[in-house]
């Protein structure tokens, strides 16, 4: 039919627009669009309306594959690593997810393993206080696994169920910092065989492409078993993790919507989906 | 890196004598994805390849230079150009008189650090760091630690108003002759209204003679909106790119020059406080293309 090639390959184009926009990667959005094509060419979807809910749809369900159970009732206690690059919102999002778990029940400890940067243990404990949840903490500049390892005592001994561990931000570049990261849980490993059970790295929702080297560079230290996204109140719509998701595996379990202990919330891959294409 | 890419795409340029719309298509695609890749703005893309594909076509390839590299060495000079140019002047403050710096940005863009990283590198002008940020929590006590390490006097108010803050910290400053008053802001959405319109309310309190953003280097395709916003409600005078250190291929930076029009003053390539660099239009021109 007359001018029907042209429709396709404009229809495609802008959600390509759409969908590089959202941070998903060019790589991602030429797979996700390489789906549905065939759709398009045969004008089973005829209009980029019906192509975005098609592809909402699609990421949707892709993502909601990668859901699994947090292991949160662990016995003695459970143990949370909390890792990710500098400034994303790690320490925010221990407090709030320290704040989730009291909701239910759960007795809460934090460790402030985070003992290089200025005003970093003041942080977690200002949030500590206000949640009425204990930190542990160590001296200036000590050693960052050994205060993990003074937590871990800590938790054992005041019945805790959850001990939640901040970390200092590190740059995935950086091979000590790094290196030092995996010390931290292998200590963790050592007083609990089991530990830390859940292991989470924190993305900022505005990251580019970089997320990527990230999620792969502290996978392969500390095997993550899940994602959380920060700072989605902002216009980022955090697109690179779904590439991210399909690459690695892993779950996001959580998502930050704001600076109090209360903004956070499960990870939905309907509002995800749907919040890509707005 | 794309100048290894581009050295397949134009291997078919090889024997003719100019670049021609038919023999850079290739290229270009290439030069289009490398650039995506590093977060470059999708539209500002369009518009760069666009710009290359006038300068290219019609460029006559000189004995012994690979077209590869000519194409190459165009994009690289098109960046570098929308990047404020090879030889932008360096920041400089001169000593014979007060000057004041406003620091702003997203929540975690480093704007805290970079604060104290300022205060070190002008150091000969006795620095004041000035705590404005009363939401966050230990942002003061964070500030103090920093200020003492850099060596800059330090003003504080607790959780007064950061306009007060403002005229307090301006006025100590003026009492003890320091001649840099840097005020550090809590990090905002620039979509907060009420937030962006207290940074508008501080500004018209301080007065400052520079309005530095603080962006984190790996921000994606979003940068180009927050730069946008901050710079229309602000109209700031120049662009701190932070996290400089990591791999991340500064897209940014790009959209952030083309968008504002305003200089990128300094990388920060570190969490200490010597952590700043000036900033090279031509080794950021060279990372973003890989
Ligand atoms: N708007 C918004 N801001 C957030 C969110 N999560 C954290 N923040 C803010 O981001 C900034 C950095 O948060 P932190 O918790 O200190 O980040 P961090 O990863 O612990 O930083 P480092 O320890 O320095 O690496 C703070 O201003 C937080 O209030 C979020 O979900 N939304
Ligand atoms: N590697 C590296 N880390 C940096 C750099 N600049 C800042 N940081 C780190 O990034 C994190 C956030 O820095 P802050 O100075 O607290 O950021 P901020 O903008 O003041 O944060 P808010 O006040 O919460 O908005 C800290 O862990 C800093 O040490 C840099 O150039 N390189
Ligand atoms: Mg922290
Ligand atoms: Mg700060």
């Amino acid at each position: 039919v007359f001018g029907q090639g042209a429709g396709h390959e404009e229809i495609l184009e802008e959600i390509e627009a759409i969908l590089i926009q959202a941070d998903l990667g060019v790589k991602t959005t030429q797979r996700l669009l390489d789906q549905v094509r065939p759709l398009v060419e045969t004008n089973q979807i005829r209009d980029s309306t019906a192509l975005i809910e098609k592809l909402r749809e699609l990421i949707q369900k892709q993502m909601s594959l990668h859901v699994s159970p947090l292991k949160l009732n662990e016995k003695p206690f459970s143990v949370v690593l909390i890792a990710g690059i500098n400034g994303v919102g790690k320490t925010t999002t221990t407090a709030k997810i320290g704040n989730l778990l009291q909701a239910t029940g759960k007795k809460c400890m934090f460790a402030a393993c985070d003992t290089f940067r200025a005003g970093a243990v003041e942080q977690l404990g200002i949030w500590g206080e206000r949640l009425n949840i204990p930190v542990i903490t160590g001296s200036e500049g000590q050693d960052p696994a050994s205060v993990a390892f003074e937590a871990m005592k800590k938790a054992q001994k005041e019945d805790i169920d959850v001990l939640l561990i901040d970390t200092a931000g590190r740059l995935h570049t950086q091979k000590n910092l790094m290196e030092e990261l995996g010390k931290i849980q292998r200590v963790i490993q050592k007083n609990m065989p089991a530990a830390p059970h859940e292991i989470f790295l924190v993305l900022d929702s505005i990251t580019g492409q970089n997320a990527v080297h990230q999620a792969r560079m502290f996978h392969e230290m500390l095997k993550l078993t899940g994602l959380v996204m920060t700072k989605l109140d902002g216009t980022a719509k955090g697109g690179v993790v779904f590439g991210i998701q399909e690459e690695l595996g892993l779950p996001i379990r959580f998502v930050g919507v704001g600076e109090k202990f209360t903004d956070l919330q499960p990870f939905d891959p309907q509002s995800y989906s749907q919040a890509l294409f707005e | 890196g794309l100048s290894e890419k581009l050295q397949t795409a134009v291997s078919k340029m090889s024997g003719q004598s100019s670049l021609t719309e038919e023999n850079i298509k290739d290229a270009l695609r290439d030069v289009r994805l490398a650039l995506l890749e590093a977060d470059v703005n999708f539209l500002l893309v369009k518009e760069v390849v666009e710009q290359i594909r006038q300068k290219a076509v019609g460029v006559a390839l000189e004995k012994g230079v690979q077209p590869a590299q000519k194409l190459f060495s165009l994009v690289h000079e098109q960046l570098v150009e929308l990047l404020g140019g090879e030889q932008p002047t360096p920041f400089q403050l001169s000593s014979g008189r007060q000057h004041k710096i406003l620091m702003v940005g997203l929540q975690g863009s480093g704007k805290t650090t970079t604060a104290g990283k300022l205060a070190r590198y002008f150091k000969d002008l006795k620095p004041t760091l000035v705590a404005a940020d009363i939401y966050r929590p230990a942002a003061i006590s964070q500030l103090a630690t920093v200020a003492k390490q850099a060596g800059a006097d330090f003003y504080q108010a607790g959780q007064k108003d950061p306009v007060e803050i403002a005229r307090e910290g301006l006025a100590k400053a003026k009492e003890s002759n320091s001649r840099l008053v840097i005020l550090d802001t809590a990090g905002r959405l620039q979509i907060d209204e009420d937030l962006m319109n207290e940074l508008i309310r501080v500004k018209a309190a301080f007065e400052p003679d520079h309005i530095l953003m603080v962006l984190d280097s790996m921000t994606g395709q979003e940068a180009i909106k927050v730069a946008q916003a901050f710079d229309e409600k602000l109209n700031i005078t120049g662009v701190i790119l932070s996290k400089a250190d990591g791999d991340a291929r500064g897209g940014a930076a790009l959209s952030v020059s083309k968008v504002t029009k305003k200089p990128i003053l300094f990388l920060g390539i570190g969490e200490k406080l010597d952590g700043l660099e000036l900033f090279s239009a031509q080794r950021v021109a060279s990372r973003i293309l890989g």
